[in-house]
């Protein structure tokens, strides 16, 4: 399969946060994300992978400005769903490959990975569409990635829009 | 903010994989999809969310024809990274919700996992972009999933892809 990579996005303005220990039932997801949009917080990426033993993690990024909002409103939300706990990082850039049939391509999300790896950057959390694979790493490596993986996949720097 | 959702789509062709405890550090993401691409097994969303105590889990989907493959490749991943186990089901389905600036207005996300919530279905996974919001949920739930979307954003039925 040919692949259609045309391009890299990033986005500096981002902090992470993570729920942990949330029971996996359903109506959970709902309660936290209407907690955080009665408050009128913007959120980006949302990530939840596969529950273990009855319970699960999500993951979710704002705006810089939106974080100490979105820590308020998640020590209410723990207290209402009956979470662990949570962690949060506001050092944070998201960085983005954009093509058609990114991921049914098994050696776009390895090469993309593998670029990062190369230069010893982290991948703090993952989230693909099918046209779009977003890695969230520190705010310090958001330049080093944009660069290295314009050269990875041969696209020119100005193809890269920052958002 | 105007919500412009434009569609759903939903996929019943997917089984679900979960690789518990993979240590956090660079390189790994790659192995995990290099050694899956190496078996050309096609990939689909991949999830991974935030890190505890230096080690993440990361969930992906497969076609249902790539699963025993997959299996096979995932207990050879976890002799390689040292991961603490696995876990899959072959019996999912992936509903999306798709449109314009899904992400970047937070009642979306609510409204979709509320319709969900309402009709008693779990989500077992979740992955978004900044147009498409999409959810693993158990394979019998699908065509309830869509019917409930679809009444939920006001949609008409013709707007629905299978695929
Ligand atoms: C964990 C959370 O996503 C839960 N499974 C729900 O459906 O809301
Ligand atoms: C867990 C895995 O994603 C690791 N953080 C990596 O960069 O490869």
């Amino acid at each position: 399969k040919s692949m259609f990579v045309t391009g890299v996005t990033y986005n500096k303005n981002v902090a992470k946060l993570g729920i942990f220990g949330v029971p996996d039932q359903p109506g959970i997801a709902y309660l936290i994300f209407k907690m955080l949009g009665d408050k009128n917080i913007n959120v980006d990426m949302i990530v939840q992978s596969s529950m273990r033993e009855g319970i699960n993690d999500i993951s979710f990024t704002v705006a810089q400005d939106d974080l100490r909002k979105a820590l308020e409103t998640i020590e209410e939300i723990i207290k209402v769903v009956g979470a662990k706990g949570y962690t949060h990082d506001p050092h944070v850039a998201m960085v983005s490959l954009v093509g058609a049939g990114m991921t049914s391509n098994p050696g776009v999300a390895a090469m993309m990975f593998g670029a990062l790896a190369d230069e010893d950057i982290n991948i703090d959390m993952i989230a693909t569409s099918d046209i779009k694979i977003s890695c969230i790493v520190n705010n310090s490596k958001a330049e080093t990635a944009v660069k290295v993986l314009h050269k990875k996949f041969n696209l020119e720097e100005a193809g890269c829009n920052k958002n």
